[in-house]
């Protein structure tokens, strides 16, 4: 299954 | 009066809200860009992807959201991206600030393709924003409102979401009682908008499925998040 881009970018740490 | 601890809630809101703004490079681009349908098209997806972007931003700042169960925290930002970013483009089109190109904005979204049925009904919803002469803590406690709508699909724990939109409606409930002692409904109104939302929502399906038909793509970010194939 395609990763998630949005959960990349939830786990991206905040204000990156 | 707004307890101090609402005072704090209201800062870290205003100021997640403040610090994620579209770049200033892609806002200008409206200006550069020759104005064909395809252009016009490629320059909306592309800022719709920005906006999804400053949109998780500033979700990740809402206190609390960040601890919701992870299946949880996507399909809320799923089930609110939508509505959220209408209401970020009406807050911006509606403010007329210089940076934001408002003008080549509007311009370029009547001439991408979208079908008419579409842009009537969401014109209309930017210029009902636009008459509520909104504050920008209004701006960001409603829009954090949107994202913490407990009741979107496939959301487990919704008593934990509503734990946290309880108090942004708290505040934002005082903050139109102070900001605005003439108007009693105002309140009402804004939470009015939050339906004229849903509806809005609607459409966008059926928009995306008008644009599919022209065979136009979406970025991978933008299927994503609105579940296109």
């Amino acid at each position: 299954e395609e990763p998630s881009l949005l959960k990349k970018l939830l786990l991206a740490p905040a204000n990156s | 009066a707004i307890t101090k601890d609402q005072q704090v809630l209201m800062k870290v809101i205003v100021e997640a809200y403040n610090r994620h703004q579209i770049p200033q490079d892609m806002a200008k681009k409206l200006l550069q860009e020759q104005y064909s349908a395809e252009e016009n098209f490629l320059l909306l997806t592309e800022m719709a992807t920005s906006q999804v972007q400053v949109l998780v931003e500033f979700t990740k700042n809402i206190p609390g959201f960040l601890s919701l169960d992870h299946e949880d925290q996507i399909a809320l930002l799923k089930g609110s991206a939508v509505e959220a970013m209408f209401l970020r483009s009406a807050q911006v089109l509606s403010s007329k600030k210089p940076n934001c190109h408002t003008d080549a904005l509007e311009e370029r979204i009547r001439k991408s393709g979208m079908s008419e049925e579409f842009m009537t009904p969401m014109f209309n919803f930017y210029k009902s924003i636009g008459k509520l002469h909104m504050m920008q803590e209004e701006q960001a406690l409603l829009t954090a409102i949107t994202i913490l709508t407990p009741d979107r699909p496939y959301v487990k724990d919704q008593q934990a979401v509503e734990r946290l939109q309880e108090p942004m409606l708290d505040v934002l409930r005082k903050l139109c009682a102070l900001q605005h002692p003439q108007e009693p409904q105002y309140f009402a109104h804004l939470l009015g908008r939050l339906t004229e939302l849903r509806t809005l929502n609607h459409y966008h399906a059926e928009m995306l499925t008008s644009w599919r038909v022209n065979d136009h793509k979406f970025t991978p970010l933008l299927c994503e998040i609105w579940d296109v194939q």
